[in-house]
């Protein structure tokens, strides 16, 4: 494994986005997961749309929450391709779900996996590199307060509450960490991003993640 | 009038309560790469409040990775 990984290098990672007042990191994690996984298979970059997940994942909650597992499973068995951001806006708010015909252009997910690697950080690296962003689930109590820089103590895994995306790692310092892009806007943490030591499960980061297929 | 008065008290105490807790939370950042804790957006908001609005999520309980696969 290469020291330092980061899928931003492969400009296959959108920018931050905020989903501002709506609980709806699940859906970005997700989303972000999915354009990311295409943009590495060659495609282009391109954002996809949040607030159709919001809106159609019948078995989340919307802007009242929701389980990135459940989201990946909706998208799979249904098959509903996610049309670019552009035709479907996000609004952070829940609305009704806008359906389009199967012969719109869009991206399906073919697949997903979910893992527990708590105690195999490193096999979790290996993923990170051979699958592409991950979609995980932290606690992400502590992050209230953050203003930056890499998160050694006060975040537990007792209590999995936030989704975001793992899009690369660095274990070239004194201190490994992973790179963890939030949805809480550019201005939050160090722009957008969140560093996590690595080992030690912090956050629980490695309790429960995704890798998309598309 | 008064509705408003109340709630900029209320938003008051939680940044004074946020305060408290950044200076804690920064005892522990020894190392110049550590994280820092400190006013941000969510300061006014209660620890509540920022919970309700923006964690959200839910885990499923997911499998342990196994690792490679071995073929027969």
């Amino acid at each position: 494994l290469p020291g330092k990984f980061d899928w931003r290098d492969k400009a296959v990672v959108a920018t931050v986005q905020n989903q501002e007042a709506c609980g709806s990191c699940w859906a970005f994690s997700v989303v972000g997961a999915t354009q990311s996984v295409r943009a590495i298979g060659g495609w282009r970059l391109q954002q996809l749309s949040v607030q159709q997940v919001l809106d159609c994942s019948f078995r989340n909650n919307g802007c009242s929450g929701g389980s990135t597992f459940q989201a990946l499973s909706w998208l799979k068995q249904t098959g509903v391709k996610l049309v670019p951001q552009s035709e479907y806006p996000y609004k952070a708010k829940t609305g009704i779900c806008h359906f389009f015909p199967q012969s719109h252009g869009g991206v399906a997910v073919r697949n997903f996996t979910s893992h527990d690697f708590s105690g195999q950080e490193e096999a979790m690296m290996s993923h990170l590199v051979e699958r592409g962003p991950l979609a995980v689930i932290v606690d992400a109590v502590s992050w209230q307060d953050y203003l930056g820089g890499i998160i050694q103590h006060h975040c537990s895994s007792k209590w999995a509450n936030h989704a975001v995306l793992v899009v690369g790692y660095d274990t070239v310092g004194d201190i490994p960490y992973w790179i963890v892009q939030n949805s809480w806007g550019a201005s939050w943490g160090n722009e957008g991003y969140v560093y996590i030591k690595i080992g030690g499960n912090l956050c629980g980061i490695a309790d429960s993640v995704a890798a998309v297929i598309v | 009038e008064a509705e408003g008065e109340e709630s900029n008290r209320r938003r008051r105490l939680h940044f004074q309560d946020a305060t408290k807790r950044h200076a804690y939370l920064n005892s522990f950042s020894t190392l110049p790469q550590s994280a820092k804790y400190g006013v941000n957006r969510f300061s006014d908001l209660s620890q509540h409040e920022f919970r309700e609005l923006y964690l959200r999520a839910s885990a499923d309980t997911a499998p342990p990775f196994s690792g490679l696969k071995t073929q027969r």
